[in-house]
């Protein structure tokens, strides 16, 4: 990991004074890879290690670290600035019902995420009513009802509505007549250059003027996620972010680009398939998972 | 002289940028554009207008690697176990081979081997339709392993040619989901000898290094036959199978470019190295 790496380059700068180009360009080169391998953009990384440079040099070595320490000590508190603060919220209406509408590209686990915020907000005691939205999937329907029989959340029913538009537009309806709040709509995977369905989500977003877009987002996508993030909030605005299967091994650096380029905040992190596995983003622990 | 060294450089910037973007991996890259500069240094590059030929021809190399001779073994239906991580694309593109297969005029036969996730066997029950695929199915939280076992007895029974077999997305990191892949493998070798015919890893092109990791620990687990690189029809160039390919000799088999049946095209390392630049 990025600590051993940086053990022999540390070892060779000793004692203190300034922190100078000369002492912490070996560190930047290192950090640089471990942000790269981590799956930050490139275009991001240039910029963010030109920062660092910037806040580095000049600065004075503290008592206790070496110069290579003062550096990732720097690059730390930087990650854990730009990722944003804890949350875990999301932002309620003052005119009920809340609408979330979850978008994203295919197999990103909006389906189960949607499945798993409804589980939440039922145990913070509200009455979530999720939304099938996604007519293309085979067996998507049937997947979010499964899900929500599940947990005992009201599914809206489609009744062979083919539309997506028209679904939110009915779901809306009755769950101001029902009572329900708030409203989750499951919608299909799409690619952020297919015009026809990023139109559709448009469209969406006219029809029922959601309260909260969440990107889902995989934690292992690559250098693509700062153009993808990009184009979903120039087409829609989003409002907040999902990174799902935080439990595997990838470093998750796709947060960071999408953070950076959307300035949105990561509401939660997907930590499994279970519907209890949503949990609240930590800054501090995905700074650490991202540096390796 | 000078003039073509600083031409030369920012070339090799702009490349370096390039392929890391295609997630073809930092020290990788690294590697590369290292290598590149010592065939420049040895004249092997006349012109800095070649220099991208040159690597285009260097990385489709890299990715032409000898398919492993699949097995014919004409006593059993050619047997096809589909792998990989949460949502890459295995049961849609059990689909895609499946719709291939029907048109070659083969009998197909779909195992349900994800008894887990909800709607799983609803979903590639629907691909079984629109294919004129044979479909078999336990109940949802079933062993897989049974259904397994069932699918091949079947196969045999029915005389087809084709049996693909879905199993459950699992991360590469799950020991207890990884263990349970193994079984699964080891309940086909007891039926037929040298196992699957095939074993392929499915994996989404917009993974990042990742990609790697994944590609390692279902190869070590279960000796992957194959790679299907999917959702290339998105933006990323799914460069992390330079390295996969480089590393375990895996090859890739087919590619995925869409959601519908045709979406399936057979990999091509000179059109696949192109796109990266
Ligand atoms: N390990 C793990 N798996 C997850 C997580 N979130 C979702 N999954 C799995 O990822 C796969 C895809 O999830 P879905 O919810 O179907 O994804 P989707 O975005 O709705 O997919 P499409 O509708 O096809 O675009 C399923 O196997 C889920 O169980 C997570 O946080 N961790
Ligand atoms: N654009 C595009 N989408 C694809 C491709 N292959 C699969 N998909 C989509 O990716 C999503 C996930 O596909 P699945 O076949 O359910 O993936 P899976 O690996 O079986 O998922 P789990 O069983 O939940 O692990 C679906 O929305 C598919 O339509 C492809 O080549 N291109
Ligand atoms: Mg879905
Ligand atoms: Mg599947």
């Amino acid at each position: 990991n990025l600590s051993d790496r940086l053990e022999p380059i540390l070892k060779k700068l000793k004692g203190r004074g300034k922190l100078n180009e000369e002492n912490i360009r070996e560190s930047l080169r290192e950090i640089r890879i471990a942000l790269l391998e981590a799956d930050v953009n490139f275009k991001i990384v240039k910029g963010f290690i030109a920062r660092i440079a910037d806040k580095a040099v000049g600065s004075e070595v503290m008592e206790s670290l070496t110069p290579g320490h003062q550096v990732v000590k720097i690059v730390h508190e930087e990650l854990i600035h730009l990722l944003g603060s804890e949350s875990s919220q999301i932002t309620f209406s003052r005119q009920p019902p809340t609408i979330i509408l979850m978008v994203g590209l295919q197999g990103s686990g909006k389906t189960t995420s949607a499945a798993k915020l409804a589980k939440k907000l039922k145990d913070e005691g509200e009455k979530p009513f999720l939304v099938p939205a996604d007519v293309y999937r085979p067996a998507a329907i049937e997947q979010l009802n499964i899900l929500g029989e599940k947990l005992d959340a009201e599914v809206f029913a489609t009744n062979e509505q083919k539309d997506p538009v028209k679904i939110c537009r009915n779901a809306c309806a009755e769950a101001i007549e029902k009572g329900l709040n708030p409203i989750i709509i499951d919608t299909a995977g799409r690619l952020h250059v297919d015009e026809k369905l990023m139109k559709e989500l448009k469209n969406i977003k006219v029809e029922i003027e959601p309260h909260e877009i969440l990107l889902v987002a995989d934690a292992m996508t690559g250098q693509e996620a700062v153009n993808i993030a990009q184009s979903f909030d120039n087409s829609l605005g989003i409002d907040g972010i999902i990174l799902t299967k935080m439990d595997g091994d990838a470093r998750g650096g796709a947060a960071l680009s999408i953070r950076e380029i959307t300035g949105k905040p990561i509401k939660f992190i997907g930590v499994g398939e279970k519907l209890e596995a949503l949990e609240a983003f930590h800054p501090d622990r995905l700074a650490s998972r991202i540096l390796g | 002289f000078k003039a073509k060294k600083v031409d030369e450089s920012l070339m090799i910037d702009k490349l370096e940028e390039l392929l890391i973007s295609a997630d073809l991996g930092v020290k990788f890259t690294l590697q590369v554009l290292n290598d590149l500069r010592k065939d420049i240094k040895e004249r092997k590059i006349k012109e800095s207008r070649e220099i991208k030929d040159f690597l285009k021809e260097k990385i489709s190399g890299m990715l032409t690697k000898k398919n492993a001779e699949i097995l014919c073994r004409n006593d059993s239906p050619h047997t096809v176990m589909v792998v990989g991580v949460n949502g890459s694309g295995k049961t849609t593109t059990i689909g895609k081979l499946a719709y291939q297969y029907s048109c070659e005029d083969k009998k197909v036969l779909l195992a349900a081997g994800d008894t887990f996730r909800a709607a799983a066997i609803k979903q590639l029950q629907i691909w079984a339709e629109r294919t004129c695929s044979d479909f078999i199915s336990h109940q949802d939280g079933a062993d897989p392993s049974a259904v397994v076992f069932d699918s091949m007895k079947a196969a045999k029974a029915r005389g087809k040619d084709i049996l693909i077999i879905d199993t459950a997305g699992r991360l590469h990191t799950n020991t207890n989901l990884m263990e349970q892949l193994k079984k699964i493998k080891r309940v086909i070798c007891k039926e037929m000898e040298d196992g699957p015919h095939e074993i392929l890893l499915i994996m989404d092109a917009t993974t990042g290094q990742n990609g790697l990791s994944q590609a390692k620990m279902f190869h070590e687990a279960l000796h992957l036959t194959g790679i299907v690189l999917t959702k290339l029809d998105s933006t990323s160039k799914g460069g992390i199978v330079v390295q996969i390919i480089d590393e375990l000799k895996v090859p890739v088999k087919y590619i995925g470019i869409g959601e519908g049946l045709e979406d399936l095209k057979v990999f091509n390392p000179e059109e696949f190295a192109n796109a990266l630049f």
